[in-house]
């Protein structure tokens, strides 16, 4: 089964052309195996990004370096997949 | 499982065998209204089913509603379980759906990609696409809102098979989109097709692959406002309307872009909710809400579909 300890998903609104075309770019990075949850779609718009943990750094790096805020939507995507997992559990023997 | 379908739990996740059986369930409880259709096999070789909503005739004007062709959001096919059984329960209400079930048929496709969706309980929570495979690529499936005969190909899609918006080798490879596009085809009296996504609260209508705007914009935005309003007066959920590429961006192969241009002029799709802190793993607390909230704007859909046959 697929884990994903550590991935957290990442939201970003673009509030300017530049940083909603640097979160374009992020598209091509394909060697960081980003996620798009939501894609870019236009300025004010959020782009959600699903990041594997051996991405984060380097991704929270190159937007920080660029300028191009974030905010935490999810710490650790498997926390979740785990309680899904367990509701689910629950709710069958229940 | 459950004995009936009023015990069923729509309160939480199920996997393809529970809905499996809460169509069987629901089809035994109700067998002159309800019954269960068989329009393919995906990839897998797994059954795809929908359930047909009738109170007899033939070749009746028909509502299609799909939910869960992108398998990683839970949030549609458990609504889809919630509309079937919404159906059944509305029936014997004086107006709205009554109404609009003596004049026409309802199909509805639970689960419509459901090898995508056996493997988001198997195998990784996060897989979207189809579990096709293709000759010379590692990478496995198809993103089947991308496979659809329209503008099929062009930009909005990728021809990367490792990307989750991997269009296919050719339009209606993938035999989930075949087996939608074969019977609406024999069919051939569909009057409004609505393909139900998550998450970012989005009510869309043609066209995604091109600009031009389709000739019922004006109708269709008319449409889309109404259901949006019906849909917020609930929970207060904001949603955005408007077409496909100039609300969210140009995507080419996409559903609605095929009915749309096959004559089914009530083509929409939805965005459900998105609470701004879950995307894909929303809590199974807010099914209910969810669906709720989605058959309100179904409603207004179905409604103006019934008082605008064409």
């Amino acid at each position: 089964t697929e884990n994903f300890v550590g991935h957290q998903v990442l939201r970003i609104v673009p509030s300017s052309d530049a940083e909603l075309q640097k979160v374009r770019e992020l598209q091509e990075l394909e060697h960081l195996q980003l996620d798009f949850w939501l894609s870019p779609r236009g300025l004010g718009d959020p782009v959600d990004i699903r990041v594997p943990f051996p991405s984060l750094q380097p991704l929270k790096a190159h937007l920080e370096a660029n300028g191009v805020p974030y905010s935490i939507m999810i710490e650790d995507v498997q926390a979740l997949v785990d309680l899904e997992q367990m509701q689910m559990l629950r709710r069958r023997r229940f | 499982m459950p004995f009936s379908t009023s015990t069923f739990d729509y309160t939480s996740y199920h996997t393809l065998d529970e809905i499996y059986a809460f169509m069987d369930l629901l089809v035994a409880e109700n067998p002159n209204l309800v019954s269960k259709l068989e329009i393919g096999h995906t990839t897998e070789n797994r059954p795809i089913y929908v359930l047909k909503f009738s109170k007899g005739g033939t070749n009746r004007p028909a509502i299609w509603i799909d939910t869960g062709i992108h398998s990683r959001e839970w949030v549609t096919q458990a609504s889809g379980v919630w509309f079937a059984k919404k159906v059944w329960a509305d029936l014997t209400s004086p107006k709205g759906l009554a109404n609009i079930l003596d004049q026409m048929d309802i199909f509805l496709e639970i689960v419509t990609n459901p090898d995508g969706f056996v493997f988001t309980h198997t195998s990784n929570r996060m897989w979207r696409k189809t579990r096709s495979k293709h000759s010379g690529a590692l990478c496995v499936g198809v993103d089947p809102n991308r496979n659809w005969d329209a503008g099929f190909g062009g930009s909005g899609a990728s021809s990367n098979p490792c990307s989750e918006t991997y269009r296919g080798p050719y339009a209606n490879s993938e035999p989930e989109v075949q087996a939608i596009v074969d019977f609406v085809k024999s069919h051939g009296n569909i009057k409004a097709f609505i393909s139900i996504h998550s998450y970012s609260q989005l009510l869309l209508y043609p066209y995604g692959y091109t600009t031009t705007a389709v000739p019922d914009k004006e109708e269709l935005h008319q449409v889309a406002k109404e259901a949006v309003a019906a849909l917020s007066s609930l929970y207060g959920t904001n949603y955005k309307y408007g077409s496909i590429i100039t609300t969210i961006y140009q995507a080419s192969g996409g559903t609605i872009d095929w009915t749309y241009n096959q004559g089914i002029k009530y083509s929409f799709t939805f965005e459900l909710r998105d609470t701004g802190r879950y995307g894909f793993l929303l809590p199974a607390s807010q099914i209910v809400p969810t669906a709720q909230e989605t058959w309100k704007a179904l409603e207004v859909i179905m409604a103006h579909t019934r008082g605008h046959l064409y």
